[in-house]
Formats: structure tokens, sequence, C-alpha cells
């Protein structure tokens, strides 16, 4: 059964890579079915970050949002910062896909405040830019050349030019 | 920003193409 729950997860990444993202969400739901049955949280964690990646694509925005909860429900339960800001991350941007940017920029804060702790400039900087854009669309200029800002200088110190 | 005007949003088409190469293994 332990092997079976591998398979799965190995068979719904090899779908996604492929671009079968139906076949992948089946096979990661059967990875997650089993993570359960072992108690396995990390095996549970990474089924809910695929299923949240195959549900972008999918456009199904609302359904990965769930899942991308699930994700960061589960990082903070294994303590795991890196995983919890990503998880942030992708709740972020799936928000802006959904046009809901008060909820874009709640996530959006949370993954700069764990950047910023993790000293993880590139992460931070991706956060200014991610937020400028969200302020962006909600009207709030003096915010949105602040992250822009915020942007450049990272980008600069980080070497990015494009 | 229309629904069409978010796929083009820069900083989210960024993360879908990083996205689309993601997948945690077991």
């Amino acid at each position: 059964r332990a092997a079976q729950g591998r398979a799965y997860g190995n068979l719904g990444n090899t779908h996604y890579l492929l671009g079968n993202f139906r076949k992948a969400v089946r096979s990661h739901q059967e990875r997650l079915q089993i993570a359960r049955e072992f108690g396995d949280k990390s095996a549970e964690r990474r089924a809910y970050s695929n299923l949240g990646n195959a549900s972008v694509f999918l456009g199904e925005f609302a359904v990965a949002a769930d899942h991308y909860k699930r994700t960061l429900y589960l990082a903070r339960q294994l303590r795991d910062r890196a995983v919890e800001a990503q998880a942030c991350y992708s709740l972020g941007n799936t928000y802006t896909l959904l046009q809901d940017y008060e909820k874009a920029i709640e996530y959006h804060l949370k993954h700069l405040l764990i950047a910023q702790e993790l000293t993880d400039r590139i992460g931070e900087g991706r956060a200014c830019w991610s937020l400028g854009n969200a302020y962006t669309a909600l009207g709030n200029h003096e915010q949105a050349v602040h992250f822009a800002e915020k942007h450049l200088e990272i980008s600069k110190e980080v070497g990015d030019r494009s | 920003f229309s629904s069409m005007h978010v796929m083009h949003v820069d900083s989210v088409q960024h993360w879908m193409k990083d996205l689309r190469l993601m997948a945690e293994c077991e």
C-alpha cells in the first residue's frame, strides 16, 4: 500500500508534466487517500500542493485555493516555513486569478513576512512585484509605487535585469 | 482589470510558468 502511494504520486506528477491535468488530479487524489491511511502528513501536504497546481491549469481557481489552504494548514503543522511561504505565494496568485485582490494582498503580505524572516531576497522581490500589481488593480497607487520601488531595489541587489 | 487582463498580470504569468514545471516528487 505504501508503494502504491508513491507510485500514484509519481504517476500524478508525470501526467501533470505531460499536461494531462484531469488524470493528474485523479492520481494525486489516490495518493492523498493513501497518505491519510498512513497518517503521512508530508505526503498529504505534497498531494494537496500537486492538486492545487493541477487545478490552476484546469482553470478551477476556487478549487485550487481550497487545496492550497490545506497545504498551508499542513505546512504550519509540520513547521515548514519555506513550504508555508510557497503556499501563501500560491494563494496570493490564485486569488489574483479569482480577482479577489484583498485576499491576494493578504496572502502576498504573509509570503513577504516569511521571505524576510528567511532572508530570501528573491522571494521578497516576487512578493513586492505581486503586491504592486494587486494594489494597482485596487487603484491604490501609493502602495503600488511603494512595492514597485522595493521590487526595483531588490532586483538591482540580486542582479535581475529583467 | 477584466478577467482577460488578470491572465496577463506579469507576476501571475511568471508564477504560472514556474508552476507548470513544478511537480513535488515522492
